[in-house]
């Protein structure tokens, strides 16, 4: 051990550990939290080549054979708690995405709260047998966070009975789900959709893109991987065009929202249930943020503390770079800024499960409220944390900007949560008009 | 700062610290004095967040009510507003993530924690204060003076929590595996684990790599 970060833990003057706990939620929840992370680093099947080193291939590849891993370890362990199963995949994928993590992360469960009966009876054993391997294909190249705008079409077929799915421009193409490149075989595309000569606006489609057995793209798809990115070089974010291709009635997602086989068109009872799973998705990010600033601050902290350079007075041996006030001045504010997220986080998670029991029961009354909060949150700590990672990284000097210190790492894959799930200055402008109207 | 202070006159970009000097700070008509903040009561800072916000807030919504009276469309009413919208909704944002930190602390019962967790809840206070001054100062919520003694007593906070600063951030318990990170292992040995990172790049894998016998070589040949 370092003499110079033995000496700091002497000086601490509280306990770490009833921190810990604190920040944990409960010492049951670091015990919890601690066992299953030991699964982790003592399994064999887990041992990787340092990803920096590897080829972008070699680093997908790497990806896939973890998450293949991770599917069959957690059902060996019986790890069915949402914030368990959390636990054990960031040990996993330490601060690498999950080449998985849209299957897994809004496919799956898209499918659990959009498909009706008789859909769950079909797809829900094909999806968690890893039959049909899911995206969730929302975004296109040229229409983002408005829905409204997305171009790509359904259009129903009443003699047939078929949705008829067309990306009709270059700007219509979807682009960036991830796992849509090279990974996923079916996806769950929002579009456009007309019957009877009507639009009734976004609905979600099941389409089959890859064969299940060749694993090759199916007559009028095209996809593909949309190429090197700052960073997500274990994901590959993919485009998909869409030409023509027909998919069953019964291939609509038809909890809500229903199509007849006339093609009478029925209307979802309310279109805030929709919200929910958007809160929940910004509620995640909150705690995100809190997690990648923690990481950043740990290591600018701690190797702060082991670094000596130049002198405060001539002639003394070079004291800590933690001694000088501007490092202070960089790092500490930093440091509370990850606490000040961590306790955001855990509110913001009591908060949407509260706030969900209320919805269950019918009550909506705190739903905006929650919504405008949640938008506002997710842009205000996202873009804070990002920067923030930054000042850590420059505050480690030349070595910061070296990968083995993993603050590139941690910028790179962190950063997209001030665009993704909504950007940044659109949720923003959400937040307003609520602040505005109250 | 301190040439300048005694008077020297200083070239370049830094010249501009001479002017400081000359730069007065308006006294503020009585009326306007901002009502007495202690700046260590992390409740009476809270509440001013809440009044930052609260303005900005309402400054977005005059904004917009100035452009409607200028018979703009609602739409473009909120368009030429948008960048006080985002302010209010930023400084609403801000004055939540202190608020939850303040009432967090009402949940610690351990004394040491307590006391250490509030030094940083209002390092954070202090600090997004100092952050965003112009708000504060131009709402007339803080004196030019009460900015001041923030800034010094950031300062003391700064030095209050050097102690527990390493420890604090163990409180976040990243095992190595996670954290990835040779700058920020738990044991603290960097160097020794830097080398060794190094040594295995893919470029070490030979001594002379094969660029210099394809290119360095037969250019020595030519020239």
């Amino acid at each position: 051990m370092n003499p110079d970060i033995v000496k700091e833990r002497k000086n601490a003057t509280f306990d770490v550990e009833k921190l810990t706990f604190i920040l944990d939620g409960g010492p049951e929840k670091t015990r919890r939290r601690r066992e299953i992370e030991s699964l982790v680093f003592s399994d064999p099947d887990f041992k990787e080549e340092d990803p920096n080193f590897l080829s972008r291939s070699e680093r997908y590849d790497q990806a896939v054979r973890k998450s293949a891993q991770m599917i069959l370890k957690l059902r060996e362990y019986g790890i069915a708690d949402p914030e368990e199963i959390y636990h054990y995949k960031s040990m996993v994928k330490g601060n690498i995405p999950e080449a998985m993590g849209i299957h897994f992360g809004v496919f799956l469960p898209t499918m659990h709260s959009q498909c009706d009966s008789q859909q769950k009876k079909k797809w829900l054993p094909l999806t968690e047998s890893f039959q049909v391997v899911g995206t969730y294909a929302q975004t296109e190249m040229g229409h983002g966070t408005h829905l409204r705008g997305l171009e790509t079409t359904a259009t129903y077929d009443p003699a047939t009975q078929e949705f008829v799915l067309n990306s009709p421009t270059v700007s219509s193409i979807k682009w960036w789900p991830g796992g849509l490149g090279k990974t996923s075989n079916h996806a769950i595309v929002l579009a456009q959709l007309y019957t009877l000569g009507n639009c009734h606006g976004l609905h979600a489609f099941i389409v089959p893109i890859r064969d299940m057995n060749t694993h090759l793209p199916l007559p009028g798809i095209v996809v593909g991987d949309i190429g090197p990115k700052f960073g997500f070089n274990e994901v590959d974010n993919g485009f998909l065009k869409l030409e023509n291709v027909r998919i069953p009635r019964e291939n609509m997602l038809m909890k809500y929202a229903k199509v007849e086989p006339d093609g009478t068109y029925v209307k979802p009872p309310s279109t805030k249930l929709t919200y929910g799973t958007m809160v929940f998705i910004r509620s995640m990010i909150v705690a995100e943020s809190a997690r990648a600033l923690a990481k950043s601050s740990t290591i600018a902290i701690r190797y702060s503390a082991v670094r000596h350079q130049s002198e405060i007075r001539p002639g003394e041996p070079e004291p800590q770079i933690l001694d000088y006030q501007t490092q202070q001045y960089k790092l500490f504010p930093l440091l509370a800024t990850a606490y000040a997220f961590t306790f955001v986080g855990q509110y913001m998670r009591q908060t949407y499960h509260r706030i969900t029991e209320d919805i269950n029961q019918g009550d909506f009354s705190e739903m905006p409220e929650l919504h405008a909060l949640s938008a506002g949150l997710k842009a205000f700590t996202s873009w804070e944390a990002t920067s923030a990672i930054e000042v850590c990284r420059m505050s480690c000097g030349g070595h910061g900007y070296s990968r083995s210190s993993a603050l590139p790492d941690i910028y790179v894959e962190f950063t997209p949560t001030c665009t993704y799930e909504g950007e940044n200055t659109v949720m923003m402008l959400q937040t307003a008009r609520y602040l505005v109207k109250s | 700062y301190k040439q300048a202070k005694a008077g020297q006159q200083l070239s370049g970009i830094v010249s501009y610290l001479n002017e400081a000097d000359v730069r007065r700070v308006q006294p503020q008509p009585v009326a306007a004095r901002p009502t007495v903040v202690d700046i260590n009561d992390l409740t009476s800072l809270t509440e001013v967040y809440k009044l930052r916000a609260a303005i900005l807030v309402e400054l977005a919504a005059k904004s917009i009510q100035q452009e409607l009276q200028r018979r703009k469309s609602q739409e473009d009413a909120w368009n030429n507003s948008a960048i006080d919208l985002v302010r209010a909704s930023n400084a609403h944002c801000h004055y939540v993530v202190v608020k939850l930190f303040t009432d967090k602390l009402g949940e610690v019962a351990d004394t040491a924690v307590h006391s250490v967790l509030s030094t940083l809840a209002l390092l954070y206070t202090l600090y997004g204060i100092t952050k965003n001054s112009g708000d504060f100062l131009q709402a007339g919520l803080l004196s030019v003076p009460q900015v001041m003694q923030i800034s010094s007593r950031i300062k003391e906070l700064l030095a209050q929590l050097r102690p527990n600063a390493v420890a604090l951030a163990d409180a976040f318990d990243i095992h190595d595996k996670k954290l990835n990170s040779v700058l920020g292992r738990y044991d603290g040995n960097v160097y020794e684990h830097m080398f060794e990172w190094a040594r295995k790049s893919p470029l070490n894998a030979t001594e002379v790599h094969e660029s210099f016998h394809k290119y360095l070589k037969p250019l020595r040949s030519k020239l």
